[in-house]
């Protein structure tokens, strides 16, 4: 599975 | 932070406030889905478990507890306060059917094996489909209060403007979330029919929605 974004959104 | 995620949140805000004003005023949930406001406080709590892990921003911290309190309030007007005016009876969508399979594709499609990570993607997941009671509802009474449908324009909306924001984002600084992308897809997909009923018979001032 892709990277991991850092969950920054709402 | 861009003008399309703004503008989204501020959407998604609107569409939070109108739904928790029309109850409160109207003293009434009548054509409201409590199923789906539960499903929608479940989104927040299983996505901002973070609040006191990570602090992002002082704009973020806000409106997530600002979502977390009018989700929950909401919920606590139409099953507490004004529990005699819920229709029961028609917000009869099935949510086990929404909740297992969002449940199961969370442990199979994330980013990290960890509690936290398959609790944001169940959130993901689970806020794309979490509309689906009040829109079979709709269908079911067969109408919507004008009200309703302009809580329902801004909610949809607030999705379709993060999709643009996942693409400014994609063009600026090479971020893409994939889960979120395509849950955040499926979810304005879910909206189209009504947008075309909005724009069709709503914004004409034929007050309320009527389906065919």
């Amino acid at each position: 599975s892709s990277e991991n974004p850092r969950h920054d959104e709402l | 932070m861009n003008i399309f995620r703004l503008l989204g949140d501020m959407c998604h805000l609107v569409a939070i406030i109108i739904l928790f004003l029309k109850i409160w005023r109207s003293k009434s949930c009548a054509g409201i889905s409590g199923k789906s406001q539960v499903l929608f406080a479940l989104v927040f709590t299983t996505r901002y478990l973070d609040l006191f892990t990570s602090f992002i921003s002082v704009y973020n911290t806000v409106m997530k507890v600002v979502f977390l309190v009018l989700a929950y309030a909401t919920v606590y007007l139409i099953y507490l306060r004004f529990r005699s005016t819920y229709n029961s009876e028609s917000d009869s969508f099935r949510v086990e059917f929404l909740l297992v399979p969002v449940a199961g594709l969370s442990f199979l499609e994330n980013y990290a094996f960890a509690p936290l990570e398959i609790l944001w993607t169940f959130s993901i997941y689970l806020e794309s489909v979490a509309i689906l009671p009040q829109l079979f509802m709709i269908t079911k009474t067969g109408e919507a209060e004008s009200i309703t449908t302009h809580y329902l324009f801004f909610l949809g909306l607030y999705r379709a403007l993060y999709l643009a924001n996942w693409v400014w984002r994609y063009h600026t600084e090479g971020f893409f979330d994939q889960i979120a992308v395509v849950s955040g897809v499926v979810q304005t997909i879910f909206y189209c029919d009504f947008f075309y009923l909005y724009f069709t018979k709503v914004l004409r001032g034929s007050g309320k929605m009527t389906l065919p």
